[in-house]
């Protein structure tokens, strides 16, 4: 059986709202250590990769070494539109059983039960290699998502560019050009902060549609941190309530390159 | 212009 009481369920609908538009079916990896999904777009140009570690939940428990818990993401989110931003959820299946349980609870005053039908998904077995970034920048989710939404206002694709001292996101449009500057502020206040770590300066292209898809995912945690390197691609990292212990929802996200 | 690459080889392969 498989069991996990999650006192803040807003994290699970946050999670979901940041997966949805990307993936229409995905699996739930389920094992004592936690919950993992891995899957990329139809396009294969994305990848979303999930880790909840038993730490973010009230209880969790897992009787099987694994359960495979396949997932539409379109009932799912209309399943968490049952959720209140405080209720708490469970989520309950049995090990040979063809549902998962959901169970909103506000207190004892309201409770609502959806038993959503589990689907078999044929998955891919994808590996993330662990990789270092030649840039690392960490910046406020806000920030990131004014950014990505302000500048698709120009043009399809955005460049960063990331050298020490700071980070400038521009775009080249039909109707001209524009860039923003972020400056590295390791010392002013914790929301403002933005960290540009360089080992070698990088500069690249990327299509708006997908950072702007990624940044659904904000609301996940104050600060998002972006990975370059020029032979890999993009990350894309919210760590749940800025506690990477929690776990984290992460996007890579291929380059776009000049014919 | 610019093309889109594709991730799939590069996390299939890892």
């Amino acid at each position: 059986m498989f069991e996990a009481v999650l006192s803040n369920g807003s994290t699970l609908k946050k999670i979901f709202e940041g997966i949805k538009d990307l993936c229409t079916d995905v699996n739930f990896d389920v094992s004592s250590e936690g919950i993992k999904l891995q899957a990329m777009d139809s396009s294969h140009v994305s990848l979303v990769s999930l880790e909840l570690h038993t730490d973010v939940f009230e209880q969790f428990r897992c009787d099987r070494d694994s359960m495979t818990l396949g997932l539409n993401m379109k009932s799912v989110t209309q399943i968490f539109k049952i959720c209140g931003n405080d209720d708490s959820v469970t989520m309950r299946a049995e090990d040979e059983g063809e549902t998962l349980e959901f169970t909103f609870e506000k207190g004892e005053d309201r409770v609502s039960t959806f038993e959503l039908k589990l689907m078999d998904i044929d998955s891919e077995h994808l590996g993330i290699p662990d990789t270092e970034y030649q840039c690392n920048v960490k910046l406020p989710c806000s920030e990131y998502q004014r950014i990505c939404r302000d500048m698709a206002g120009f043009g399809d694709n955005m460049t960063i560019d990331c050298q020490k001292g700071g980070v400038t996101f521009s775009v080249d449009g039909e109707v001209g050009k524009g860039k923003i500057f972020l400056k590295h502020q390791p010392n002013v206040e914790e929301k403002h902060k933005v960290i540009v770590t360089v080992k070698e300066g990088v500069e690249l292209d990327f299509a708006l549609r997908y950072l702007n898809n990624f940044a659904k995912a904000a609301p996940l945690s104050d600060h998002v941190q972006l990975g370059l390197n020029s032979d890999t691609p993009l990350s894309v990292r919210f760590d749940i309530e800025d506690k990477a212990t929690l776990g984290s929802l992460k996007f890579f996200l291929a380059p776009k390159i000049k014919e | 212009g610019m093309k889109q690459s594709n991730l799939y080889a590069f996390f299939k392969a890892a």
